[in-house]
């Protein structure tokens, strides 16, 4: 039986059901611990005033990122795969069924954790994000090129620790540019909020361009 | 076909071999980036005099880790997944029949960069240990756990980060300690040598009972 084959089916599904409701899907795919939710964290309350947002929260186990975007008074839902790696279009698009579509433009899927495996199962996106930090090295892109490779955008994540680690920022940005010549690299701080507006104005342009 | 069943023969395999020539084996497992190999290239310098080392080098691709462990005059085997999310026990039993068995002690396996994957894959080893760095948040023990629960132990990295990282290192242990109340947890830094000595003190002992 073809497991690859039935995913496409129910991505393909989703992309209908998303594009009768003019609703864009981004895809945010990183390392655990990226920074994954903090960025939507800080996204969400800058853009919510223009855009009506939920978030598809997928996670092995707990409901603590799912709790944590939740107080951004937005549709919450948390998929618990209690140990598979990836989220598959399937569930993706039962949980879409539980979301109020009439009222949202933007969906975005906060993926389990996990460089490899999430980027292998299309979920119906307009767009797969891929996240890294410069905590986790500039090699990131060519040892796991898949994900970088497909994504419409990479941002690179906790820029504020850049005078700490020895992080080669220009190596990283060659290695981005190699995989994926077309995809745009954003340089972010959710702490300082560094590099946050041209992030905001990309990603807001991408959801029109994609409801 | 029971696949699960098909590897734990293998793992079975790769410890009868290991018992056979006295060598300790251990998985080091941990998420993309969180300093395997530049803890490994602090460990084996300060471990070569005492310790015959070698290292079987697990990536989805580039021999890069490989190359920078190759430098410090030990057997290093690159193993290459091409895309597969984990390393299994057979693909490590077939690298181990290819190193210098005979004049080794202690084989280090650096498992593909995962949180998820290869804590569900015996290869034989003595344990697995669970590396974890203070940039991906006190969290990951709870929203990731079958690893650290079934890890020997705990190396909590990249310590000198803690002044400017919001890491609850209390929270941490505490989750750690609910997992997996047994394993010990060791703080270190491989830039700065911090906690280096406690950890190359347990990781001595913990070889020298499982050859
Ligand atoms: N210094 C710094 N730390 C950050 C930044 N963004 C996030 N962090 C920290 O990084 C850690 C992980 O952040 P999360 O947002 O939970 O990461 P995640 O990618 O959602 O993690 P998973 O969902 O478990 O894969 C937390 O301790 C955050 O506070 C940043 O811009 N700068
Ligand atoms: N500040 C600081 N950075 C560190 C420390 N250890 C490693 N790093 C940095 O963290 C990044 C990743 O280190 P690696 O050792 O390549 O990580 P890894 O876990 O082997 O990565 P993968 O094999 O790809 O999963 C690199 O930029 C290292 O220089 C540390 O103790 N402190
Ligand atoms: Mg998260
Ligand atoms: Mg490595
Ligand atoms: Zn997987
Ligand atoms: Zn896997």
């Amino acid at each position: 039986r073809d497991l690859m084959g039935a995913n496409a089916e129910w991505a393909a599904k989703t992309r209908a059901l998303l594009a009768e409701r003019s609703i864009a899907m981004v895809n945010v795919i990183s390392a655990p611990g990226s920074g994954k939710t903090t960025l939507l964290e800080r996204m969400i309350p800058a853009l919510a005033g223009r855009l009506r947002f939920a978030v598809l929260e997928g996670d092995l186990e707990t409901t603590r990122d799912a709790e944590r975007l939740d107080a951004l008074d937005i549709p919450v839902y948390q998929l618990l795969t209690g140990g598979s790696c990836h989220l598959e279009a399937k569930l993706v698009h039962h949980a879409l069924l539980d979301l109020p579509l009439d009222d949202l433009e933007v969906v975005i899927v906060e993926n389990v954790g996990n460089l490899v495996c999430p980027a292998e199962f299309d979920i119906g996106e307009a767009g797969k994000l891929a996240i890294l930090s410069v905590t986790e090295g500039e090699d990131k892109p060519v040892k796991y090129p898949l994900l970088f490779h497909e994504a419409v955008a990479a941002v690179i994540t906790k820029i504020d620790l850049l005078p700490y680690v020895p992080f080669k920022l220009e190596e990283c940005r060659r290695y981005l540019a190699q995989t994926n010549p077309a995809a745009p690299v954003f340089e972010v701080s959710s702490l300082t909020g560094a590099g946050m507006d041209a992030w905001l104005t990309w990603f807001t342009a991408f959801v029109a361009a994609h409801r």
